[in-house]
């Protein structure tokens, strides 16, 4: 593992320990996109099928166990928890992502390196990685007054995939025969999905102001 | 394999 890798596993998992912080804590999800949310679950549900097939390391397995278990329990959070869910800006969250899902799947069941149930379906939540982010996107763009937890959540989890990037160009040049167009294509659209907010939230940094997206 | 080694990653 080289220091791109895991310095974006540990942005990962900060943006993480943000949002649950924010929900668990302040007992609040205001800005935050369940239908994101409902993505992420998705997306580590079906690509850390894994653990049960095959071991990489210990680290490898408690870090897949932590995003199921933390992306699991902030839906459940969001959806049943009285104090949370009632911060939860329904009106504003109307991304139809189901409409992401099933093109996701289809792109999987065309595209894929290794036509087996496992692969399909990593390479599934791949693509529904990709733009599982959309919702929360435009939800913040709706949101008047964005708090700085659910910036920070944005920008830790835009510099996690920036990260992975930087991992891979460094895994080509010190590993043999490391080129992986699926991985990496789904991945730069991920992080160029993020350019428009990281440049306004460096614009809000440098001049000290509260984080607002053009409408 | 090849895919193993991405299949590392998280």
């Amino acid at each position: 593992m080289n220091i791109f890798r895991l310095a974006g596993d540990m942005t990962h998992l900060a943006s993480v320990l943000v949002l649950l912080l924010k929900i668990h804590t302040i007992k609040s999800c205001a800005g935050v996109s369940l239908k994101t949310q409902e993505l992420y679950a998705i997306v580590f549900a079906t690509r850390y099928l894994d653990i049960f097939t095959s071991f990489y390391s210990i680290y490898n397995t408690l870090m897949k166990l932590v995003f199921l278990g933390s992306s699991f329990s902030i839906v459940l959070y969001m959806k049943y928890h009285k104090t949370v869910h009632r911060s939860y800006d329904r009106e504003q969250d109307t991304f139809r992502h189901w409409f992401l899902v099933l093109p996701c799947l289809l792109l999987a069941l065309l595209i894929h390196e290794k036509f087996t149930f496992l692969e399909v379906l990593w390479t599934f939540s791949l693509y529904l990685e990709a733009v599982a982010i959309l919702p929360q996107l435009v939800l913040l763009q709706r949101t008047r007054n964005i708090d700085n937890l659910t910036g920070q959540y944005v920008f830790l989890l835009g510099g996690y995939r920036g990260l992975y990037i930087l991992n891979w160009i460094y895994r080509y040049f010190t590993e043999p025969h490391f080129v992986h167009w699926i991985t990496w294509i789904s991945g730069l659209v991920q992080t160029l999905l993020y350019a428009d907010f990281f440049f306004y939230y460096s614009q809000s940094w440098k001049n000290n102001k509260k984080l607002q997206l053009p409408a | 394999p090849p895919q193993q080694r991405m299949h590392d990653e998280l």
